[in-house]
């Protein structure tokens, strides 16, 4: 997260590779799904035999003795609907939530999130200097309309993209952050609304930034959590 | 190690006809196939046998499909198992065990029948229960180094080689084997392959209702996994797995949907000049093994065009991909390249969110077979004929009981895979249905909710 600062986000996961190196974010919608981006992944058969989510702890690399965190095997990965970029992904067995891991809530069907929301990105991704890299990072983001972003985009955003204010002071997300969480305060809970995709540029302050709008997606969420 | 079943191939929900006046069939016995196989394997009789998978009953059978007034038919209650030897038409090693019908010699001439004595008068090779040594079939029944011969009926000439291929020529193979369907059942260093269908000796992902597409048959080799050439698993619980020798052909095809601006099916004919992912990070060459080290070195698949950086798709994934040049993004996809227009339509295609849709298609955008709607297994399925009647759940096809905004899906054969989407495409784009604002009526339980305390000591 580029212009973040560290703070607490307790659906945020980190996920890591066989080498237990974190790569890629994710979010605790049930005790035992997390959601995250294809991109992160080489194909939705991937093999992810040791690979790992993190939770509980605000640093990356938490030490040996991190009294609330906690690692649990992925046992499977589900796609999305092609268009989605989003994946599931089966954790071996349910999270504990305590008061540093909680789950986010999912918006309704089609839900639309008003412009000016203000939403925040979170994730152990790059910094590029603007803060402490070894913890977990928040940012702020406003909510923009579709119009105004379809407008400065040239319209070429999708519906089942949502987009963020550009920042003049450079606030957005980077490498390591991607699948991670657009968390958006409604009704006094923080409902996910969309995912962090790789962009072309990380913070970029003369564009709105895309993320993946998950309220198209809920009933494919529902779906395969109960199948 | 080798499973019994290793000398046999087996061909899924299908019955042996045989014609009534044949013997009476042997009677039914009881077991796993591959103790069906043992037995089978055991009686000289046994060329076949059916195996019953829910009743674990088999029945053996003295006949092939190969054997006269014998025909096949679909049957989705057995499995069918047939002894190789009697089914290959091209040899192992030096064609002892060959057991197929071919009755004519290398120059043409017609065999004569094992049991006659003229024109040429001989004691030595008499049939018996044990030889093989029927009708006039080419045998080796003396290990002769070029494979299976006969008398001839041509009296000046007495004997003659049949001129049998050996298995590991009969199919060639193109680029990097992917689509090779030969019979070739051993490695390079002569060890036997296991069988695809069985997780012993060693347990592995490529199972064939997983990858129906991959011709994982038997325990024949196979490249299910985009390798450099075809390979198996194999009996040796020493050794994992190992490329197996063929030979390529010596056309080399010319590939198939090439593209340079977009990409059709999958993009593997894709040839643009596409070097960055979707976020534009530029891709690594083919050609050198950082950041990524990788195994897609283009002179081992040449006919994949691994050309500089571009995105290519050597392995049979969804679009095309390159390893990026950003040590932690290991691989991406370039889906920004465009799918092509003529293609869009080219298929069947549905309406709305596809509930009204009634085709043929059964099969997911993986290319997973369906489960049949009707089935329980492998997987239990919540929605079905009798919960939806009017929904059209015929056999396995792909429908949209429940109204899925994501179109036509099915249950699926995979085990890990409870159900997907089919390879179906909108017909038009749908209209978008209104996003909703909900404005103040939306409500959350249990979650969203955190200490805000905790977020404000990380300030």
């Amino acid at each position: 997260i580029v212009g973040g600062q560290p703070g607490n986000s307790p659906w945020t996961v980190s996920i890591r590779n066989r080498a237990g190196v974190h790569f890629c974010g994710g979010s605790l919608v049930k005790e035992q799904w997390v959601i995250s981006t294809r991109q992160c992944f080489s194909s939705c058969d991937a093999d992810l035999a040791g690979y790992e989510v993190q939770l509980g702890t605000l640093f990356k690399d938490p030490g040996p003795g991190d009294p609330d965190q906690q690692t649990i095997p992925i046992a499977r990965i589900v796609c999305g609907p092609s268009e989605s970029q989003l994946v599931m992904l089966k954790l071996a067995r349910p999270a504990t939530l305590n008061r540093r891991v909680a789950l986010i809530c999912l918006p309704p069907e089609r839900y639309v999130v008003p412009a000016g929301t203000v939403c925040e990105i979170a994730g152990w991704g790059e910094t590029r200097g603007t803060a402490d890299g070894s913890v977990l990072n928040v940012a702020r983001l406003p909510v923009l309309a579709h119009g105004e972003c379809n407008a400065a985009l040239r319209g070429r955003v999708k519906e089942s993209e949502l987009c963020t204010a550009p920042l003049r002071a450079g606030v957005g997300a980077c490498e390591g952050d991607y699948g991670g969480p657009l968390a958006c305060l409604t009704a006094d809970c923080w409902v996910l609304e969309g995912v962090i995709t790789p962009s072309r540029v990380c913070a970029r302050t003369d564009q709105p930034a895309l993320f993946i709008r998950v309220s198209l997606y809920v009933d494919w969420i529902y779906k395969v959590m109960r199948m | 190690h080798r499973s019994p079943l290793n000398d046999f191939q087996r061909l899924r929900a299908t019955e042996l006809l045989a014609a009534p006046a044949d013997p009476p069939r042997l009677l039914p016995e009881w077991g796993s196939a591959e103790q069906c196989a043992q037995r089978c394997a055991a009686s000289l009789a046994c060329r076949a046998f059916h195996h019953d998978r829910q009743s674990q009953q088999c029945h053996l059978l003295p006949w092939t499909q190969h054997s006269p007034q014998v025909q096949l038919q679909k049957n989705i209650h057995y499995d069918l198992y047939q002894k190789k030897d009697y089914l290959r038409d091209c040899i192992v090693a030096d064609g002892s065990s060959y057991r197929g019908m071919r009755a004519m010699t290398e120059k043409g001439l017609r065999c004569q029948h094992w049991q006659a004595t003229t024109p040429h008068d001989h004691s030595r090779f008499l049939p018996s229960p044990h030889n093989g040594l029927e009708e006039n079939y080419c045998r080796n029944p003396d290990k002769d180094k070029r494979g299976p011969w006969c008398y001839t009926v041509d009296p000046n000439v007495r004997h003659q080689s049949c001129g049998i291929k050996k298995c590991e020529d009969a199919v060639c193979m193109t680029c990097n084997g992917e689509e090779y369907r030969g019979t070739v059942d051993h490695t390079e260093s002569g060890t036997e392959c296991q069988r695809w269908d069985l997780q012993h000796p060693h347990k592995h992902p490529y199972h064939p209702d997983k990858y129906p597409d991959k011709g994982l048959d038997d325990n024949y080799c196979r490249n299910p996994d985009s390798s450099e050439r075809p390979w198996c698993y194999t009996t040796d619980p020493g050794r994992e797995r190992e490329y197996c020798r063929i030979r390529f052909c010596k056309k080399r095809p010319r590939p198939l949907n090439v593209t340079t601006s977009c990409f059709r099916g999958k993009g593997e004919g894709y040839r643009g000049r596409v070097n960055v992912t979707v976020s534009g990070i530029p891709c690594q060459r083919w050609d050198t093994q950082t950041p990524h080290q990788h195994h897609f070195v283009p002179e081992k698949y040449s006919c994949k065009d691994l050309q500089e950086n571009y995105c290519r798709n050597p392995d049979g994934s969804e679009a095309p991909w390159c390893f990026t040049a950003r040590s932690t993004v290991r691989i991406a996809f370039c889906f920004h390249i465009r799918r092509c227009p003529d293609e869009l339509g080219a298929e069947e295609c549905y309406h709305g969110h596809g509930e009204s849709y009634r085709g043929h298609v059964s099969k997911t955008r993986k290319g997973i077979t369906c489960q049949p709607w009707a089935a329980q297994t492998p997987h239990v399925p919540q929605i079905s004929p009798i919960t939806h009647p009017e929904a059209h759940l015929e056999e396995n096809y792909c429908r949209n009981p429940d109204n899925d905004s994501h179109g036509p899906w099915c249950y699926t054969m995979d085990p890990r895979t409870p159900f997907d989407y089919c390879a179906i495409k909108p017909c038009c784009k749908p209209l978008p249905a209104p996003l909703q604002s909900y404005g103040d009526v939306v409500a959350f339980e249990q979650c969203g909710q955190r200490d805000e305390r905790l977020q404000r000591k990380g300030r």
